[in-house]
């Protein structure tokens, strides 16, 4: 069983579209997964289920102590069951209350009452630094990171890096960073090279080989509430998910 | 005068890019623009100075109360000068100490000292709703929300819309929507013309005619720490700027 998040404080770099077509492929490969979508955007959630009214999220759990199996849906598709505990709009301003109060533990608690029923929970996080990205990283054993090959997004890369160990100096010391994986990957541009190789440079084994091409099949999806796997099953993306579902579990083994 | 924050909270829109690129349009039209990083990622200033260390930043001003002009850097382009207030990292984690305060017009406060000294103030924001957002709207008088034509960042949008009802119905209640400008246009995909059609039925002449396209040059830019008028004179992309700049001039004459 591993609690994973996937985060990088820097924006639009694929954080929701890892998450969710990640979760896919594991479940297609047998596994139990659950999404905790903390992002107030609600993207993960829109992407698997649509805008619906939802009477229980994140949002209640936290703030009216409702048992987070009550929030759990189940989302039924042709490979397998995918799990979802959704984020309302409104955990945005509730985030800066939740701020005040300074409890950064109240997602390892959640997920605490979760974690025995499933083989992995992936969370999809907001950008930028917050109080909901830090509960998140605290209550998770291992981190993904997704990254465009641009040189903002590299610049970005270190002050995750200090994030990480200032998290594991202080409330989660068994932290790992379980992988960085390049995303929207244009191999025509030589900025996409020069990042690559940069990545590769500093980071080592710790850089995913594989890499998430950019193809607009992938931002298609999530209007029609599908993950990759059902909308595009033949396309190069899917096939990178599917690899990369394979890598993640094996990592994960060897945590 | 005008204070404009450049807003959106989905992530990876084209913020910073827009904040940065317009800045140097409207310099090159002859006017004084002060481009103030409200982004702890520190992005703009990234793109218009390179890594430097900084003695004085925006933290320093909001925690040691050091008077706002010191902090201000003038930068030498070859179309004129431009000023910029600048981001550290470590205003992320001052960021969570800030909310807990409660206090949302310190950016408001600030730029009182300097909004004489120019014609405009840009606002480059953080995605994701926080303390640090709140207050650069609260200080504004309006608003550029830069959007992505795709499905996840359409979205969005109407947080955005309700995030301003909020503020106006609050601390600020001259906030105006100056427009809504699609970024990272690319005319080849349907997922494109689609969002575009949506954006431009549900917000009329709120929407800008003038559309960014999506070019590798943007992108190239601030590894040089120059604006795409430097680095790209004949590009489409700075046209749009251009073109994009004496739209916001008129537009901010008639509010
Ligand atoms: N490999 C890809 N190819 C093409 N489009 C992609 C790819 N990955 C993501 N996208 C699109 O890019 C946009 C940004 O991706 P996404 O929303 O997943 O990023 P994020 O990091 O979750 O953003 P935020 O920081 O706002 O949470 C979305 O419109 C998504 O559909
Ligand atoms: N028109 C464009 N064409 C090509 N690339 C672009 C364009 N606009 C922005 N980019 C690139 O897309 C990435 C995201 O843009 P940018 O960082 O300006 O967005 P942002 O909204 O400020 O992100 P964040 O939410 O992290 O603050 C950057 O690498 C930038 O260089
Ligand atoms: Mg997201
Ligand atoms: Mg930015």
């Amino acid at each position: 069983m591993a609690v994973i998040s996937i985060a990088n404080q820097k924006g639009g770099v694929g954080k929701t579209t890892l998450t969710v077509n990640l979760a896919a492929a594991l479940t297609q490969q047998n596994k139990k997964v659950l999404v905790v979508d903390t992002d107030p955007q609600g993207n993960a959630t829109t992407s698997l289920i649509g805008l619906e009214d939802l009477e229980t999220t994140l949002l209640e759990i936290v703030m009216d102590n409702i048992p987070p199996e009550e929030a759990v849906i189940t989302i039924e598709k042709s490979f397998g069951n995918m799990y979802l505990l959704p984020a309302p709009p409104e955990l945005a301003l509730a985030n800066i209350e939740i701020e005040g109060t300074g409890n950064l533990s109240y997602m390892k608690d959640i997920l605490e009452q979760l974690k025995h029923q499933f083989d992995y929970i992936l969370i999809d996080t907001p950008p930028s630094v917050s109080s909901l990205m830090l509960a998140s990283l605290i209550a998770s054993d291992g981190v993904i990171v997704p990254l465009q090959a641009e040189f903002l997004a590299l610049e970005g890369l270190s002050q995750m890096w200090k994030l990480m160990e200032t998290i594991r100096n202080g409330m989660n010391p068994f932290l790992e960073l379980i992988g960085v994986v390049i995303n929207m990957w244009d191999p025509r541009t030589i900025l996409a090279r020069q990042v690559l190789e940069e990545v590769k440079r500093v980071l080592g084994d710790k850089a995913f080989d594989i890499v998430i091409p950019r193809t607009v099949r992938v931002a298609e999806a999530p209007s029609h509430a599908l993950t990759l796997l059902e909308y595009a099953p033949e396309s190069k993306a899917t096939q990178a998910f599917l690899e990369l579902a394979n890598e993640v579990d094996s990592r994960c083994k060897a945590m």
